[in-house]
């Protein structure tokens, strides 16, 4: 990407750890891959990692290298014959993780610079599991199965559906196994916020990925014939060349059609001869097809207020609106005779909100498992700009084609942490999946979510910070025998779980009367009851992995009104990997229905801030 | 009296490899065989997983999905779900 890492802090000159990162291979379940592309090229590159044990077997005219080292496809309907990425996706995807530096990256002149991943050196290999037709589960599991078995370091899947019981869901048991395996997977949260409860990444076992604004925002701002300015949101490379146009509003030319659907400038509901050479002005994104379809020079959208500075790449010159600059527009085309407007060409400009999270960013609460917060983790995913394949359209209207493309969802988020788990394992080669998830949560740096105020339920922990994950003072570890516990807890049999494992795992008394909200989690979650009092105990165990002789004192954060106890209040380590235990204790006389409660416990030695957010919420 | 219309996919997950040296292919088309009634059941195995994990995909009907749930090596079956990039 051109902008987003070097937002997030790992820098061009971030310190690095390159004959590591070039034995990390980063698996990605996706679309496929252009091999072709300069974020791909393997020049300077060594031969494949000795621990590699996977094939190139990208179909018919697909050739890999030392950078891209496998390829396999899998189609349930045998329509795809090629891991070739013909949609995009996993072209953009792969490239935001791992890509090389590909100098003069832009999108028709837009958001230039050196496009690149967070791990250049590291490899990369491909599983083709996605269709035009979707990601089936089938050839989801498939990809697992020969991700884990080929030997890569980390999964990266932006992909998802909606919530579903983990015995039930491909990637909960995909990642299942590879978490046994010592495989962190990296998740996409899902586009279907901010309603609460939409986010289908719910396993503990993977981290799951919220989407945020960066500082970079695209605008595309719209001249009046007044001189005045508004501020519109696309992506749009065009330019009027400094000629305003007359504007008309969409339903003062209606076409032969019914008055309702003129009304928003839908289907062939304007009249051509009434908007030629002009520029209409539409309530819903519809128009921008209608408006051009009937000979319109440009269009302007009314947009969703809620939905926040996230711009859509357009093929001509047009532009989106919040409602109150809509009316704006309105009221001054009632002023004067000879309304008229220019469309500039989009550019970019300084967001100092940013990271906001993506109104489309799936929410928590976890529906399967309530006691376990997700999203884990904020990054980039509004307007990122990565590789794509240049067969693929831009979008479903758009059919020009470019080398690179600026697109948004939890799915561009997912490889930035994806990336972040890549830098940090080169620096920590041995540690677990768990601890690496540990390390990336409790250093994330706090946020805000001003816009839906689901606090933690938006964010997770915060917003990524791949420099800081890397000294992490204390992490909380969780093994497979710990998720085994878990599970038994919420009513998993032993034979089922003996048959998961394949190790005579049984349920113990002591673990069906355990909570999962007591699985040793870098964040604390529970559902509490509305209005009555309640008092809410999480138990954790850290282990030291920073220095050996260290002190670390509790510090408590809450605006929420509820009382936070923690005991012990400090913890002495005399060695690296001992281990301490603390209870934390939430207590409040009630809140109302629906109420969200955040609060943080932070234990500091000092030079490190080990973070674990607290996020409650209330119940009828 | 299953049509092929009635046949939907179906993964069955079988949890983890097993311990020692098995066929799992034999060991997918054996099940699959016990709740298929007669004829031949290849064209009804659509996947096996045996690199990471145990499990098969297989075109079943209602009736086959039930009787393989039932079987104690069977840890779940479920309709494969189309998910989607995000």
């Amino acid at each position: 990407t051109t902008n987003s890492w070097d937002f997030i802090g790992l820098k061009e000159s971030v310190k690095r750890n390159p004959s590591v990162e070039s034995d990390v291979i980063v698996g990605v379940l996706d679309s496929g891959i252009w091999p072709e592309s300069e974020s791909f090229s393997d020049e300077g590159f060594g031969p494949a990692p000795k621990k590699w044990k996977g094939v190139c077997k990208g179909g018919r005219n697909f050739t890999c290298n030392k950078k891209l080292i496998g390829a396999r496809f899998y189609s349930l309907n045998e329509l795809e014959e090629t891991a070739r990425d013909t949609n995009g996706h996993g072209t953009h995807t792969a490239s935001t993780a791992a890509g090389i530096d590909a100098k003069d990256a832009n999108f028709f002149g837009l958001g230039k610079g050196t496009a690149r991943g967070a791990v250049p050196s590291s490899r990369i290999a491909v599983y083709k599991v996605c269709s035009e037709f979707g990601c089936s589960g089938v050839d989801i599991l498939a990809g697992f199965d020969d991700a884990i078995a080929d030997g890569v370091d980390l999964l990266s899947l932006s992909l998802g559906g909606d919530p579903t019981d983990f015995s039930q869901d491909p990637v909960s048991i995909g990642s299942f196994h590879a978490m046994a395996k010592g495989i962190l997977t990296l998740n996409a949260a899902g586009n279907s916020g901010p309603d609460p409860g939409t986010t289908g990444s719910v396993a503990p076992w993977l981290m799951s990925v919220a989407a945020t604004t960066t500082d970079r925002l695209f605008v595309d701002r719209i001249v009046l014939g007044n001189e005045k300015d508004v501020m519109g949101f696309s992506i749009n490379g065009f330019s009027l060349n400094g000629e305003k146009f007359p504007l008309v509003v969409g339903n003062d030319v209606p076409g032969d059609c019914a008055q309702s659907d003129s009304l928003k400038c839908s289907g062939s509901c304007l009249n051509s001869s009434a908007v030629e050479g002009k520029i209409v002005l539409c309530e819903l994104s519809e128009g921008t097809i209608a408006a051009r379809q009937a000979g319109a020079v440009g269009s302007i959208i009314l947009k969703d207020t809620v939905s926040g500075p996230v711009s859509f790449v357009v093929s001509w010159p047009s532009s989106s609106v919040t409602s109150k600059d809509y009316h704006r527009i309105i009221s001054y085309i009632n002023s004067t005779k000879n309304p008229q407007a220019e469309i500039l060409k989009t550019e970019s400009i300084k967001d100092s909100d940013a990271p906001v999270v993506a109104f489309f960013s799936s929410r928590g609460p976890n529906t399967i498992l309530p006691e376990i917060l997700k999203p884990d983790i904020s990054a980039p995913g509004v307007n990122i700009l990565a590789a794509y394949s240049p067969i693929a359209s831009l979008t479903r209207e758009d059919k020009r084609h470019a080398k690179f493309n600026i697109i948004s969802g939890t799915s561009m988020a997912c490889p930035h942490v994806a990336g972040v788990v890549a830098y940090v394992k080169t620096f920590h080669p041995t540690w677990s999946p768990s601890a690496i998830k540990s390390a990336i949560m409790t250093t994330a740096r706090p946020m805000n979510d001003s816009i839906t105020s689901q606090a933690e339920f938006a964010y997770g922990s915060g917003f990524v910070d791949p420099t800081n994950a890397l000294n992490p003072g204390l992490v909380y570890e969780t093994f497979e025998e710990d998720y085994i516990r878990m599970l038994c807890s919420i009513g998993y049999s032993s034979e089922k779980l003996r048959r998961l494992t394949g190790n005579n795992n049984t349920c113990l008394e002591a673990s069906k009367k355990a909570s999962p909200k007591d699985l040793n989690y870098p964040s604390m979650t529970s559902e509490v009851s509305a209005g009555t009092p309640f008092t809410i105990n999480f138990h954790r165990t850290v282990t030291n992995v920073g220095l050996p002789n260290s002190t670390y004192e509790v510090h408590v954060f809450s605006n929420s009104g509820v009382r936070i106890n923690t005991v012990p209040k400090v913890l002495s380590f005399k060695s690296l990997n001992e281990k301490k235990s603390f209870d934390v204790t939430v207590t409040s006389n009630g809140v109302a229905a629906n109420t969200i409660l955040s609060a943080s416990v932070v234990w500091s030695d000092g030079k490190h801030r080990v973070r674990s957010p607290i996020a409650l919420i209330a119940k009828e | 009296g299953a049509t092929e219309e009635d046949r939907k996919v179906y993964i069955v997950y079988l949890g983890s490899l097993p311990q020692g040296e098995y066929s799992l292919s034999s060991l997918h088309q054996n099940m699959l065989q016990e709740v298929v009634d007669g004829g031949s059941v290849e064209n009804l195995m659509v996947r096996s997983y045996k690199r990471s994990f145990n499990g098969f995909a297989a075109k079943l009907t209602e009736n086959e999905m039930q009787k393989l749930a039932t079987k104690k090596e069977v840890v779940s079956v479920f309709p494969s779900r189309t998910l989607q990039l995000q």
